[in-house]
């Protein structure tokens, strides 16, 4: 293709994403900075400051789901619990903004219905995982839109398997930061997860191939402009596709304990839609 | 299809952020 058409395409794709993701790497570094003036996020850092951040989530009208367990709610060991409901909700959220923003991604509502499905439900955590790393630095992250900095020893100290949920991709995110993405370079990037050709199950691979190929020539390209000095960036970039699939492998492993160990735990219906036979 | 109900939803405009 044109090099003109490459950047009309990287044009689309920025708009979409700005479009559909509330929270951009722009402002979430801004806000981590503290360069958003008044407006610091309120910091989670132990017990106390999360219950305190809990009526902060519920004032700001964080969708929540009828699914909590609402027997467990007052009770301390149940904080860990009521907090990865929290998490759910937003993931099934962002899940719907995800895949408004592949319905974008020109040619591929074309595909057969069946592999869009299976293109979303292989690619929506990687996709979800890469969308944190703006969000992060060494030290926390940023949650609930950005209204909330959660620290990182704060989530090593909750009780098992919590505590162990977020801690690889902090080391993932802290790594991947230091490439210096900007949100139209991530646009693109997101657009190549999506559409990965070698997901378990799609029945039409060659348009889905065709399709990516042209993203990655496009991100190519974005990434020679906008990226002159950094050498490599865009082998390096393909490279942590692979580091994702082992994050996402362990992070549904890790699911499918808790299912298993927590009594109280109901998944959510979309996520549990997802991660039933995934890897 | 049953499998992936809510998935199908979505990508078919059927779902809106309340039934979420």
């Amino acid at each position: 293709p044109e090099a003109a058409d490459l950047r009309a395409l990287s044009r689309h794709l920025y708009e979409a994403y700005l479009k559909y993701f509330p929270l951009t790497k722009a402002k979430a570094r801004a806000i981590l900075s503290g360069k958003t003036g008044d407006n610091a996020p309120f910091v989670i850092h132990d017990m106390k400051s999360l219950m305190e951040g809990e009526q902060f989530i519920n004032c700001k009208q964080i969708p929540t789901q009828e699914h909590q367990p609402q027997t467990s709610c007052n009770i301390l060991d149940a904080v860990e619990l009521r907090f990865f409901h929290s998490c759910q909700s937003r993931s099934a959220e962002a899940v719907r903004e995800v895949t408004e923003f592949a319905k974008s991604i020109p040619g591929f509502i074309n595909l057969d219905l069946n592999d869009q499905v299976t293109l979303l439900k292989y690619g929506v955590i990687e996709v979800l995982i890469i969308m944190m790393a703006p969000l992060m630095n060494k030290d926390g992250t940023l949650i609930a839109y950005g209204q909330i900095f959660m620290t990182r020893e704060f989530l090593k100290s909750l009780r098992k398997p919590f505590c162990q949920m977020m801690e690889p991709k902090f080391e993932f995110s802290v790594k991947f930061n230091t490439l210096e993405l900007d949100d139209s370079d991530m646009a693109l990037f997101l657009a190549v997860i999506i559409l990965s050709g070698d997901r378990p199950g799609l029945l039409n691979v060659k348009p889905i191939e065709q399709l990516q190929e042209t993203v990655l020539h496009a991100l190519e390209l974005q990434l020679k402009l906008n990226h002159p000095d950094s050498l490599q960036l865009f082998a390096k970039l393909l490279q942590k596709m692979t580091d994702l699939r082992q994050i996402v492998t362990d992070h549904v492993h890790l699911i499918q304990l808790l299912k298993k160990t927590e009594v109280d735990m109901c998944l959510h219906p979309l996520l549990q839609e997802i991660m039933k036979d995934l890897y | 299809k049953e499998k992936h109900k809510i998935l199908h939803q979505l990508l078919q405009n059927s779902t809106s952020p309340v039934d979420l």
